[in-house]
């Protein structure tokens, strides 16, 4: 049988931001999103969960997404027209971060490859800040200084070159 | 040049659920999978978010995903046992949702991209839950009613047969 993961990517140029405050009514995402492409910044990987917080907006979430580590000023300023019509939102920028990226053909049983992954990086002593999977790949976000022990580590777990 | 995106799919059978209070260390995302796992419970989209809580064991974070609906109250029992270990954990379930997913070869400006596709939704009134992205899948969980016009909605943005 094919294996679950068959290759393992690392990229070591991003930042990770977060957008606090994006009303959750039909358009807000759709904005930022726009906000952005038209300052032809390019996201990478983009994240909301479905945790909510109040603003005097009413309820509101927080979009995640990473990007370029040299497009995180301009981003704040493509932002900035956008965010001052939404009352309690704000651009909250990280740090630089790594992102490790497993690919797989087919993951069906995501939990338990998703596990083997996030166990790997748990046993080089990696903390996972963001994660988003879909079925052909499990992207985490690391601090930047484990982004070389984090694609190790992964590629221990599932028996490929590195 | 190839289109951006070359096909979206819609997924009604999943619920969606939350484990509040996931401990921002080495290992916790890990064992709440491993858990599932054990169980024979495959999960489809995992998305974990920077946003944090504090809990009586420091900082925490929220580890949202989407199953298959007749699963949830089988990964309640599955997860009982780890969130007892953790003060402050607990499974917020979310309703049933529909997934729709956009897939590309390759979309390298996924911020336009991922703009247009929530910018299709907004326009049909659709409210995004949860989203998760990578190079080649865009993936938005909206509320079960609204799957069929999401996915139409999606189709006609991208100019797809559908
Ligand atoms: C929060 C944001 O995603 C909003 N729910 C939207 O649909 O655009
Ligand atoms: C919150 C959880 O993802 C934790 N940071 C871990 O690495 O497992």
């Amino acid at each position: 049988s094919s294996p679950a993961v068959r290759g393992v990517a690392l990229d070591c140029g991003q930042a990770q931001a977060s957008v606090h405050g994006v009303p959750d009514w039909p358009g807000a995402a759709a904005a930022v999103c726009r906000a952005l492409s038209d300052d032809n910044i390019s996201l990478d990987t983009i994240v909301q969960s479905e945790c909510t917080r109040q603003t005097p907006l009413g309820a509101a979430r927080d979009l995640a997404f990473t990007l370029p580590r040299q497009a995180l000023e301009q981003a704040r300023q493509a932002l900035a027209p956008l965010l001052q019509q939404w009352p309690g939102a704000e651009l909250i920028p990280g740090g630089p971060i790594a992102r490790v990226s497993a690919v797989g053909a087919g993951m069906p049983c995501t939990a338990g490859t998703a596990g083997r992954m996030f166990r790997a990086l748990a046993d080089a002593g990696i903390n996972i800040a963001m994660i988003a999977t879909s079925e052909i790949r499990i992207s985490c976000v690391v601090a930047q200084e484990d982004g070389e022990a984090a694609l190790r580590a992964v590629h221990h777990s599932f028996n490929l070159a590195g």
